[in-house]
Protein backbone atom coordinates (compact mmCIF):
# COMPACT_ATOMS: atom_id res chain seq x y z
CA UNK A 1 0.00 0.00 0.00
CA UNK A 2 2.80 2.45 1.00
CA UNK A 3 4.65 1.89 -1.95
CA UNK A 4 1.64 2.58 -4.36
CA UNK A 5 1.53 5.64 -2.47
CA UNK A 6 5.13 6.26 -3.17
CA UNK A 7 4.78 5.33 -6.64
CA UNK A 8 2.09 7.34 -7.18
CA UNK A 9 2.95 10.65 -5.81
CA UNK A 10 6.20 10.06 -7.94
CA UNK A 11 4.48 9.79 -11.49
CA UNK A 12 2.54 12.84 -10.12
CA UNK A 13 5.98 14.51 -9.86
CA UNK A 14 6.66 13.10 -13.17
CA UNK A 15 3.08 14.75 -14.46
CA UNK A 16 1.90 11.80 -14.84
CA UNK A 17 -1.87 11.00 -13.20
CA UNK A 18 -1.45 7.17 -13.17
CA UNK A 19 0.98 4.44 -14.40
CA UNK A 20 0.25 3.91 -17.50
CA UNK A 21 -0.34 0.08 -18.84
CA UNK A 22 -0.29 0.34 -22.61
CA UNK A 23 -2.58 -2.49 -24.58
CA UNK A 24 -1.24 -2.29 -27.69
CA UNK A 25 1.75 -0.22 -28.24
CA UNK A 26 2.93 0.96 -31.57
CA UNK A 27 6.18 0.91 -32.70
CA UNK A 28 8.11 4.52 -31.68
CA UNK A 29 7.84 7.33 -34.67
CA UNK A 30 11.51 7.61 -35.92
CA UNK A 31 10.90 11.36 -35.65
CA UNK A 32 10.74 10.77 -31.66
CA UNK A 33 13.72 8.44 -31.79
CA UNK A 34 15.89 10.74 -33.94
CA UNK A 35 14.84 13.75 -31.24
CA UNK A 36 15.15 11.16 -27.91
CA UNK A 37 19.16 10.05 -29.16
CA UNK A 38 19.67 13.84 -30.29
CA UNK A 39 19.23 14.71 -26.27
CA UNK A 40 20.60 11.88 -24.78
CA UNK A 41 23.71 12.39 -26.27
CA UNK A 42 24.32 15.98 -25.93
CA UNK A 43 26.98 16.23 -23.29
CA UNK A 44 26.07 17.22 -19.43
CA UNK A 45 27.33 20.88 -19.75
CA UNK A 46 25.05 21.17 -23.16
CA UNK A 47 22.05 19.77 -21.20
CA UNK A 48 22.06 22.05 -18.38
CA UNK A 49 22.39 25.04 -20.83
CA UNK A 50 19.56 23.63 -23.64
CA UNK A 51 16.05 25.12 -22.84
CA UNK A 52 14.23 21.99 -22.20
CA UNK A 53 10.95 23.93 -22.88
CA UNK A 54 11.89 24.77 -26.50
CA UNK A 55 11.80 21.86 -29.13
CA UNK A 56 14.33 22.65 -31.29
CA UNK A 57 13.86 20.17 -33.91
CA UNK A 58 10.45 22.25 -34.92
CA UNK A 59 11.36 25.47 -33.11
CA UNK A 60 8.75 25.70 -31.10
CA UNK A 61 7.77 26.37 -27.23
CA UNK A 62 7.23 22.90 -25.77
CA UNK A 63 8.09 19.86 -23.47
CA UNK A 64 6.01 17.30 -24.52
CA UNK A 65 5.82 15.78 -27.84
CA UNK A 66 2.94 13.25 -28.69
CA UNK A 67 2.53 11.22 -31.39
CA UNK A 68 -1.42 10.14 -32.20
CA UNK A 69 -2.49 7.17 -34.31
CA UNK A 70 -5.32 7.99 -36.13
CA UNK A 71 -8.23 6.09 -35.12
CA UNK A 72 -10.54 7.05 -37.85
CA UNK A 73 -12.44 4.91 -40.42
CA UNK A 74 -12.81 4.54 -43.80
CA UNK A 75 -16.12 6.16 -45.35
CA UNK A 76 -16.57 3.65 -47.51
CA UNK A 77 -15.79 -0.23 -48.24
CA UNK A 78 -13.66 -0.49 -50.93
CA UNK A 79 -12.91 2.24 -53.56
CA UNK A 80 -15.84 4.96 -53.78
CA UNK A 81 -15.14 5.94 -57.10
CA UNK A 82 -14.07 5.22 -60.36
CA UNK A 83 -11.26 8.03 -59.93
CA UNK A 84 -11.62 8.49 -56.11
CA UNK A 85 -9.59 6.28 -54.28
CA UNK A 86 -10.70 6.66 -51.08
CA UNK A 87 -12.15 8.96 -48.55
CA UNK A 88 -11.66 8.23 -44.69
CA UNK A 89 -12.06 10.29 -41.52
CA UNK A 90 -9.11 10.65 -39.77
CA UNK A 91 -9.73 11.09 -35.89
CA UNK A 92 -7.21 11.86 -33.30
CA UNK A 93 -7.81 11.35 -29.62
CA UNK A 94 -6.59 14.91 -27.93
CA UNK A 95 -8.23 14.37 -24.79
CA UNK A 96 -5.35 12.95 -22.88
CA UNK A 97 -3.82 16.26 -23.00
CA UNK A 98 -4.07 17.42 -19.64
CA UNK A 99 -5.22 20.93 -18.89
CA UNK A 100 -2.32 22.69 -17.92
CA UNK A 101 -0.76 22.25 -21.10
CA UNK A 102 -0.59 25.02 -23.89
CA UNK A 103 -0.94 23.57 -27.18
CA UNK A 104 2.00 25.12 -29.58
CA UNK A 105 1.99 23.18 -32.62
CA UNK A 106 0.44 19.97 -34.75
CA UNK A 107 1.67 18.39 -38.08
CA UNK A 108 0.03 15.55 -39.65
CA UNK A 109 2.34 13.08 -41.65
CA UNK A 110 0.44 10.76 -44.28
CA UNK A 111 2.81 8.09 -45.41
CA UNK A 112 2.37 5.44 -47.74
CA UNK A 113 3.79 1.91 -47.08
CA UNK A 114 4.16 1.64 -50.47
CA UNK A 115 7.55 2.54 -52.52
CA UNK A 116 6.07 2.04 -56.00
CA UNK A 117 6.90 5.28 -57.88
CA UNK A 118 4.22 6.17 -61.13
CA UNK A 119 5.75 8.69 -63.57
CA UNK A 120 3.35 10.37 -65.54
CA UNK A 121 3.50 12.82 -68.21
CA UNK A 122 1.67 15.53 -66.90
CA UNK A 123 3.16 14.83 -63.40
CA UNK A 124 0.47 15.47 -61.32
CA UNK A 125 -0.47 12.14 -60.59
CA UNK A 126 -2.11 12.02 -57.00
CA UNK A 127 -4.95 14.59 -56.01
CA UNK A 128 -5.42 14.81 -51.96
CA UNK A 129 -7.85 17.06 -50.04
CA UNK A 130 -8.29 17.43 -46.26
CA UNK A 131 -11.53 18.82 -44.72
CA UNK A 132 -12.09 19.72 -41.32
CA UNK A 133 -15.13 17.96 -39.90
CA UNK A 134 -17.89 19.67 -38.36
CA UNK A 135 -20.44 16.91 -38.59
CA UNK A 136 -20.42 13.49 -37.13
CA UNK A 137 -20.67 10.93 -40.11
CA UNK A 138 -20.82 7.05 -39.83
CA UNK A 139 -19.42 4.53 -41.75
CA UNK A 140 -20.95 4.25 -45.42
CA UNK A 141 -22.40 7.46 -45.54
CA UNK A 142 -20.68 9.72 -47.29
CA UNK A 143 -20.18 13.58 -45.25
CA UNK A 144 -22.43 16.47 -46.52
CA UNK A 145 -20.52 18.76 -48.39
CA UNK A 146 -22.01 21.88 -46.19
CA UNK A 147 -20.74 19.59 -43.05
CA UNK A 148 -16.49 20.27 -43.62
CA UNK A 149 -14.07 23.12 -44.48
CA UNK A 150 -11.46 22.66 -47.25
CA UNK A 151 -8.15 22.62 -45.06
CA UNK A 152 -5.71 21.79 -47.71
CA UNK A 153 -5.71 20.24 -51.65
CA UNK A 154 -2.93 19.72 -53.35
CA UNK A 155 -1.22 17.14 -55.82
CA UNK A 156 1.43 14.66 -55.38
CA UNK A 157 3.47 12.00 -57.70
CA UNK A 158 5.37 10.18 -55.30
CA UNK A 159 3.90 7.57 -52.74
CA UNK A 160 7.21 6.70 -50.57
CA UNK A 161 7.20 10.49 -49.73
CA UNK A 162 5.69 11.66 -46.29
CA UNK A 163 3.27 14.44 -46.70
CA UNK A 164 3.44 16.85 -43.89
CA UNK A 165 0.86 19.25 -43.11
CA UNK A 166 0.33 22.22 -40.20
CA UNK A 167 -2.47 21.35 -38.29
CA UNK A 168 -1.97 23.62 -35.37
CA UNK A 169 -4.55 26.13 -35.68
CA UNK A 170 -7.22 23.35 -36.08
CA UNK A 171 -5.48 20.89 -32.94
CA UNK A 172 -5.83 24.49 -30.91
CA UNK A 173 -9.56 25.28 -32.08
CA UNK A 174 -10.60 21.26 -30.95
CA UNK A 175 -8.90 21.98 -27.38
CA UNK A 176 -10.78 25.27 -27.57
CA UNK A 177 -14.14 24.54 -28.43
CA UNK A 178 -13.94 20.99 -26.88
CA UNK A 179 -15.32 19.64 -30.35
CA UNK A 180 -13.14 17.18 -31.89
CA UNK A 181 -14.99 15.79 -35.08
CA UNK A 182 -11.55 15.07 -37.03
CA UNK A 183 -11.02 15.01 -40.72
CA UNK A 184 -11.86 14.16 -43.90
CA UNK A 185 -9.47 12.84 -46.11
CA UNK A 186 -10.10 12.35 -49.88
CA UNK A 187 -7.30 11.08 -52.47
CA UNK A 188 -7.96 10.98 -55.54
CA UNK A 189 -6.52 10.33 -59.13
CA UNK A 190 -5.86 12.63 -62.31
CA UNK A 191 -6.71 10.37 -64.94
CA UNK A 192 -7.81 6.84 -65.77
CA UNK A 193 -4.05 5.34 -66.57
CA UNK A 194 -4.88 1.95 -66.30
CA UNK A 195 -1.49 1.51 -63.96
CA UNK A 196 -2.74 4.41 -61.58
CA UNK A 197 -6.18 2.88 -61.76
CA UNK A 198 -4.26 -0.30 -60.37
CA UNK A 199 -2.84 1.77 -57.31
CA UNK A 200 -5.86 3.87 -56.69
CA UNK A 201 -7.36 0.40 -56.06
CA UNK A 202 -4.96 -0.56 -53.35
CA UNK A 203 -3.97 2.91 -51.61
CA UNK A 204 -6.11 2.48 -49.04
CA UNK A 205 -4.15 -0.25 -47.72
CA UNK A 206 -0.82 1.40 -47.44
CA UNK A 207 -1.99 4.39 -45.84
CA UNK A 208 -0.86 5.59 -42.52
CA UNK A 209 -1.49 8.82 -40.42
CA UNK A 210 -0.41 10.42 -37.35
CA UNK A 211 -0.56 13.73 -35.90
CA UNK A 212 2.37 15.17 -33.90
CA UNK A 213 1.68 17.38 -31.31
CA UNK A 214 4.02 19.39 -29.17
CA UNK A 215 2.15 21.37 -25.98
CA UNK A 216 3.93 23.27 -23.32
CA UNK A 217 3.25 22.06 -19.46
CA UNK A 218 2.64 25.21 -17.93
CA UNK A 219 4.00 23.80 -14.67
CA UNK A 220 6.95 22.73 -15.20
CA UNK A 221 7.91 25.35 -17.74
CA UNK A 222 7.09 28.03 -15.85
CA UNK A 223 8.84 26.89 -12.84
CA UNK A 224 12.19 26.52 -14.86
CA UNK A 225 11.82 29.65 -16.23
CA UNK A 226 11.54 31.59 -13.22
CA UNK A 227 14.72 29.81 -11.99
CA UNK A 228 16.94 30.99 -15.72
CA UNK B 1 42.23 25.06 15.07
CA UNK B 2 45.04 22.62 15.40
CA UNK B 3 43.44 20.16 17.31
CA UNK B 4 40.87 19.49 14.56
CA UNK B 5 41.71 16.32 12.59
CA UNK B 6 41.89 16.49 9.09
CA UNK B 7 38.84 15.39 6.68
CA UNK B 8 39.87 12.46 4.70
CA UNK B 9 39.44 13.83 1.21
CA UNK B 10 36.85 11.03 0.61
CA UNK B 11 34.02 12.09 2.77
CA UNK B 12 33.95 15.47 1.39
CA UNK B 13 31.00 16.61 0.27
CA UNK B 14 30.25 15.39 -3.43
CA UNK B 15 28.14 13.72 -5.96
CA UNK B 16 27.80 9.87 -5.29
CA UNK B 17 26.66 7.13 -7.88
CA UNK B 18 23.01 6.09 -7.87
CA UNK B 19 21.49 4.42 -10.92
CA UNK B 20 18.20 4.23 -10.99
CA UNK B 21 16.64 1.53 -12.58
CA UNK B 22 13.18 1.88 -14.25
CA UNK B 23 12.28 -2.54 -14.19
CA UNK B 24 13.56 -1.96 -10.24
CA UNK B 25 10.73 -0.21 -9.91
CA UNK B 26 8.27 -2.12 -12.56
CA UNK B 27 7.78 0.89 -15.01
CA UNK B 28 9.75 -1.32 -18.11
CA UNK B 29 6.58 -2.03 -19.85
CA UNK B 30 5.28 1.29 -20.13
CA UNK B 31 8.60 3.21 -20.15
CA UNK B 32 10.25 2.98 -23.55
CA UNK B 33 13.44 4.49 -23.03
CA UNK B 34 15.87 4.56 -21.67
CA UNK B 35 15.84 2.02 -19.24
CA UNK B 36 17.60 3.72 -16.61
CA UNK B 37 19.80 6.54 -16.15
CA UNK B 38 22.75 7.36 -13.52
CA UNK B 39 21.21 10.39 -11.06
CA UNK B 40 23.26 10.60 -8.66
CA UNK B 41 23.16 12.08 -4.93
CA UNK B 42 25.03 14.36 -2.73
CA UNK B 43 26.33 13.01 0.12
CA UNK B 44 29.80 13.96 2.81
CA UNK B 45 31.15 16.58 4.85
CA UNK B 46 31.17 20.33 5.26
CA UNK B 47 34.18 20.64 7.16
CA UNK B 48 36.16 23.98 8.29
CA UNK B 49 37.46 25.38 6.28
CA UNK B 50 35.60 25.14 3.50
CA UNK B 51 37.46 24.62 0.15
CA UNK B 52 36.68 26.38 -3.22
CA UNK B 53 36.02 23.02 -4.63
CA UNK B 54 32.49 22.81 -2.18
CA UNK B 55 31.21 25.46 -3.96
CA UNK B 56 30.02 27.10 -1.00
CA UNK B 57 28.14 30.12 -0.73
CA UNK B 58 29.80 33.25 1.95
CA UNK B 59 26.27 31.92 4.35
CA UNK B 60 28.05 28.33 4.24
CA UNK B 61 31.39 29.39 5.20
CA UNK B 62 30.02 31.56 7.86
CA UNK B 63 28.62 28.67 9.82
CA UNK B 64 31.34 26.07 9.61
CA UNK B 65 33.27 28.95 11.63
CA UNK B 66 30.61 28.95 13.72
CA UNK B 67 29.97 25.43 13.82
CA UNK B 68 33.48 25.12 14.60
CA UNK B 69 33.23 26.99 17.80
CA UNK B 70 30.07 25.46 18.46
CA UNK B 71 29.61 22.41 17.23
CA UNK B 72 26.49 21.17 19.66
CA UNK B 73 25.04 24.46 18.67
CA UNK B 74 25.34 24.56 15.21
CA UNK B 75 25.21 22.40 12.71
CA UNK B 76 27.73 22.23 9.41
CA UNK B 77 25.99 23.27 6.21
CA UNK B 78 24.00 20.96 4.31
CA UNK B 79 25.56 19.10 1.14
CA UNK B 80 23.32 19.91 -1.70
CA UNK B 81 22.72 19.34 -5.46
CA UNK B 82 24.05 22.58 -7.08
CA UNK B 83 23.92 21.97 -10.55
CA UNK B 84 21.75 19.48 -12.30
CA UNK B 85 20.68 18.24 -16.01
CA UNK B 86 17.39 17.58 -17.54
CA UNK B 87 16.51 13.89 -18.87
CA UNK B 88 14.04 12.92 -21.77
CA UNK B 89 11.73 9.66 -21.32
CA UNK B 90 9.53 8.20 -24.56
CA UNK B 91 6.52 6.58 -23.06
CA UNK B 92 3.60 5.16 -23.77
CA UNK B 93 0.56 6.68 -22.15
CA UNK B 94 -2.71 4.92 -20.97
CA UNK B 95 -3.85 5.09 -24.64
CA UNK B 96 -0.71 3.81 -26.35
CA UNK B 97 -0.12 7.42 -27.29
CA UNK B 98 4.20 7.77 -28.15
CA UNK B 99 5.02 10.31 -25.79
CA UNK B 100 8.41 12.18 -25.58
CA UNK B 101 8.62 14.33 -22.41
CA UNK B 102 11.42 16.19 -20.79
CA UNK B 103 12.34 16.75 -17.29
CA UNK B 104 14.40 18.97 -15.96
CA UNK B 105 16.78 18.47 -12.92
CA UNK B 106 16.93 15.18 -12.89
CA UNK B 107 20.57 14.23 -12.72
CA UNK B 108 22.66 15.37 -10.10
CA UNK B 109 26.24 16.98 -11.40
CA UNK B 110 27.83 18.79 -9.20
CA UNK B 111 26.97 19.08 -5.05
CA UNK B 112 27.94 22.20 -2.70
CA UNK B 113 27.71 23.31 0.40
CA UNK B 114 24.91 25.74 1.58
Amino acid sequence: MELSLQESLLLKSLGLSTKPSPKSPIPVPPVLWRIFQRRKTLPSANKALADGCRVEEFNVPGNIIRVFPDQGHFIHEGQPGRLLCLQKRLYFNLSVLEEGERLTMAQLEIKFSCNSYHASSQGQVFELRLYQSSQMSLRGVPPQRHGRKLLVEQSFAQLHKSLLFNLSGVAKEWRMSSRNLGLILEISVSNGDSDLQRLCASIDSFLDTSLLVVTLSQQQCKASRRRR
Amino acid sequence: NAHHAPVTPSNLCKPRRLYISFSDVGWENWIIAPQGYMANYCLGECPFPLTAELNSTNHAILQTVVHSLDPEGTPQPCCVPVRLSPISILYYDNSDNVVLRHYEDMVVDECGCR
